[in-house]
């Protein structure tokens, strides 16, 4: 858990919109892994970072508020950062 | 920032609104065309960009508003979460295409500030369209939350930022000083001429009895697209937004704004309309709407549609502090609703309620600076802000202060 007052249904939100805005690649499709707790965090720091939130790691409520701020479709990280994340896992 | 996308090859770009969003009475399709035309508008004003609507299926950015999965891999959800996205230059078919999700509540300038705006969502939208990505600079429209209403759009000034970016991926427009700090008002990017008036129509040498800008009695007076029109007889003369000269001849009406008869010797009153940003000429009886330079089809029609007297009007203006509109005669005024295309109960009443205004106007208009001018014989008088009566110190002489006449 990420944060102590986190539900699933949260942490499941979370993580759809990290993976969903380019922070965190997707699920493996094949073996349904998820993403390592280190992956989260810096996944969350670096959108905490880029959306002007201090950088704690966690999936707190500011967190969760700029996640439900109405935007743009495309990923904050750019194409080529996306690809790179993929060949990387 | 973010490494820069691709960018277009070529700098004339087509653009297209293939759909348009569900039916509201306060954006209907020609405020939607006007929006899109002003987003994109903000990006070639400082770039070598050049953007133009056609009608057919080629256009570089097609524009759709849509809704839920429309099959392009960047499904809607409703409103909130996602509103819009647009595909960055490159060889893909769908490069440039711009969604919008027609499940917003998309407004334009809302008093009450609910919904999304649709002209702030457009340039953030038309910036990737160009190739631009998301930044984390706060100063951006490329931030990726919805920041709210940016305000006008004839107003709208990119952040320094976003210029920058721009310059990177396309250099500056012949327009811009390259020379521009953030935060210097005397360095604006932005060109002041925003109706097209090709140099040969200012070069042509007025006739003989082209009248007298310093001396005259002006027929007209208006702000379009920010920037102010002096009408007397039938010439024009033509100011940027900064209040500078176009060119000391006058130019002539005709010849600029197509389709008033030629033999039109006058027009007494012409405004912009709120909303859809069409222009509206009066003399006497008729009254002519002009879409940019060209008059729309099936005019001139009666003053009568507004609910206007059977005698003319003097003066016509639109008021920043409630984007209604006035119209002036003899010593009666009548407040118009252009959204809602009524004239507004209770009128006419005693134009002696405008405090220090004079009876008889020539013509009236708002103007960038928050305040209402209004114009008769060599003098006009200011209104400031939602007051309702002149400013100390006037009457001031037009031809001084806006004419560049001694």
């Amino acid at each position: 858990r990420a944060a102590p007052s986190l539900t699933a249904e949260q942490m499941d939100m979370g993580v759809d919109w990290l993976s969903k805005y380019g922070y965190l690649p997707p699920p493996d499709p094949v073996t349904g892994q998820l993403q390592t707790k280190e992956a989260l965090t810096k996944a969350i720091k670096a959108m905490q970072k880029f959306g002007g939130l201090e950088e704690t790691g966690v999936l707190d409520q500011a967190t969760l508020g700029l996640m439900k701020t109405p935007r743009c479709s495309l990923p904050d990280l750019s194409e080529t950062e996306v690809m790179v994340g993929r060949r990387r896992r | 920032a973010l490494v820069a996308q691709n960018k277009w090859s070529k700098r004339h770009l087509s653009w297209r609104i293939r759909t348009f969003p569900k039916e509201s009475p306060l954006l209907g399709r020609d405020t939607v065309r006007a929006l899109m035309y002003y987003a994109l508008k903000v990006w070639s004003d400082i770039s070598p960009l050049n953007f133009h609507e056609v009608a057919g299926n080629d256009a570089d950015i097609q524009i759709d508003f849509t809704k839920a999965d429309h099959n392009d891999g960047y499904p809607f959800d409703g409103p909130g979460g996602t509103v819009a996205h647009a595909f960055f230059p490159g060889e893909r078919f769908t490069a440039g295409d711009t969604h919008f999700d027609d499940d917003e509540a998309w407004t334009f300038r809302s008093p009450d500030s609910h919904g999304m705006d649709l002209f702030a969502v457009a340039v953030h939208e038309f910036g990737h369209a160009i190739g631009l990505a998301h930044t984390s600079a706060i100063e951006s429209i490329m931030r990726p939350y919805y920041q709210g209403p940016v305000g006008d759009p004839l107003k709208y000034n990119l952040p320094y930022e976003d210029k920058v970016r721009v310059w990177q991926l396309y250099g500056v427009s012949d327009s811009v000083s390259h020379t521009a700090q953030p935060d210097d008002p005397s360095q604006t990017a932005d060109p002041p001429v925003l109706l097209d008036l090709p140099e040969n129509r200012s070069t042509v040498p007025p006739a003989r009895d082209s009248p007298d800008r310093c001396t005259s009695h002006f027929d007209a007076v208006a702000q379009i697209r920010g920037e102010a029109f002096f009408f007397k007889g039938k010439y024009f003369w033509r100011l940027t937004r900064e209040k500078h000269l176009v060119s000391l001849r006058p130019a002539q009406i005709h010849r600029f704004w197509r389709g008033l008869p030629t033999n039109l010797d006058s027009v007494d009153a012409v405004y912009e309309r709120p909303g859809d940003h069409k222009i509206v000429f009066f003399k006497g009886l008729k009254y002519w709407i002009f879409k940019d330079n060209n008059v729309e089809e099936g005019y001139p029609r009666p003053i009568s549609d507004f609910g206007l007297p059977m005698e003319g009007v003097d003066a016509a203006f639109v008021w920043l502090h409630n984007d209604k509109t006035y119209f002036f005669k003899d010593n009666h005024y009548w407040r118009y609703d252009d959204h809602l295309r009524r004239m507004d109960l209770g009128y006419p009443k005693d134009s002696t309620l405008w405090k220090g205004v004079p009876p008889q106007l020539d013509d009236a208009m708002r103007w960038s600076d928050d305040s209402s001018y209004f114009f008769k014989g060599k003098e006009y008088w200011r209104v400031v802000g939602s007051d309702m009566e002149v400013e100390a110190g006037y009457p001031r002489p037009i031809g001084k202060d806006w004419l560049v006449c001694t």
